[in-house]
């Protein structure tokens, strides 16, 4: 999320950026002026922005898939993330002019603050559209903040395995369905965004060094679950689950090559639909698509 | 993997370190 945007030196300029987007810039777009609409938005910022994303998004997925490496390499990419972040923080640090005790405050409350939520633990909580509506503004708050994870936070509310299966849900014919239970959540997400960034645009234009000491504070906290030497726990979600035949051809070269559990999807045998049928060749069986989700890991020293 | 974190915490911080010089 933000983390980028601080290491760079532009978490400012994004705040006040996704900031400008606001009632007015809405009112014209619908009325069609869009000049008018143009004009009170820092539009080329975001292009500029969002097209590196969208490159970044499909470098890091179609030629170097980071998502796969992050499960059968860990230490490979929390090292490199976390070597990114260390160096950051000394960076970021040393531009902080006049660094003082008061500084160093700042530093160790964004420290503290950062390393209680990165180490929260998942809680059960409702599926009512308020708690969604909610849970979607607290991750995207998270999203925008440096250290902290959205989709991690999503794991804590114990809402990512729901958003995913009624996201899995779109396209296929629950697509209304799906789409009605993501609503509340990108309502929460814009409400959260709305309201969030204009706090932080406040706190940057009013106390910039105080802020910038607070979220520097939330890189440090985060370095606790970057170090590259963890236990890991991983939680499974089945996103997708289709019936085949039991003794189709798929089964088959699934029992014969089990799948590598180790990378963040996979494809397995689940159950048996139907363990009364007279032959195997009459029974059918659940192909489920697994996606796996780190929830727990504990630091050591190698 | 002990010389797997290493090499990326390496990677990582020659990484910063570059940019900022640059």
């Amino acid at each position: 999320g933000g983390t980028m945007a601080l290491i760079v030196g532009i978490y400012s300029r994004l705040i006040h950026a996704i900031k400008s987007f606001d009632t007015r810039f809405v009112k014209d777009l619908v009325t069609f002026r869009f000049s008018s609409a143009l004009s009170g938005v820092h539009w080329r910022f975001m292009t500029v922005l969002l097209a590196g994303i969208f490159s970044a998004i499909l470098f890091f997925t179609k030629i170097v898939p980071l998502q796969v490496y992050m499960f059968t390499d860990p230490e490979l990419i929390y090292g490199l993330f976390f070597g990114l972040i260390v160096g950051s923080i000394v960076i970021l640090l040393k531009a902080l002019d006049s660094f003082g005790w008061w500084h160093a405050f700042y530093v160790l409350l964004g420290t503290l603050i950062g390393f209680w939520v990165v180490t929260l633990v998942p809680a059960d909580t409702s599926e009512s559209p308020l708690f969604v509506f909610l849970s979607g503004s607290i991750a995207i708050c998270a999203m925008v903040l440096p250290g902290i994870s959205g989709s991690y936070i999503l794991l804590i509310l114990r809402k990512y395995d729901y958003i995913l299966s009624q996201v899995g849900k779109l396209g296929t014919v629950e697509t209304a369905e799906g789409l009605l239970m993501i609503l509340p959540f990108v309502l929460g997400a814009i409400t959260g965004l709305a309201l969030f960034t204009r706090l932080l645009s406040w706190l940057l234009d009013h106390y910039y060094v105080q802020t910038i000491a607070v979220l520097i504070g939330f890189l440090i906290g985060s370095l606790y679950v970057i170090w590259p030497y963890q236990d890991r726990s991983y939680e499974e979600f089945i996103t997708e689950t289709e019936v085949i035949e039991y003794t189709g051809e798929r089964a088959m070269e699934l029992r014969e090559n089990p799948p590598e559990t180790n990378l963040p999807t996979y494809r397995r045998l689940g159950e048996v639909v139907n363990p009364n049928a007279t032959f195997d060749e009459l029974k059918q069986i659940e192909l489920v698509t697994v996606k796996k989700k780190l929830v727990k890991s504990d630091p050591f020293i190698p | 993997h002990f010389g797997h974190g290493l090499i990326g915490m390496l990677i990582g911080l020659v990484m910063v370190i570059g940019l900022d010089f640059l």
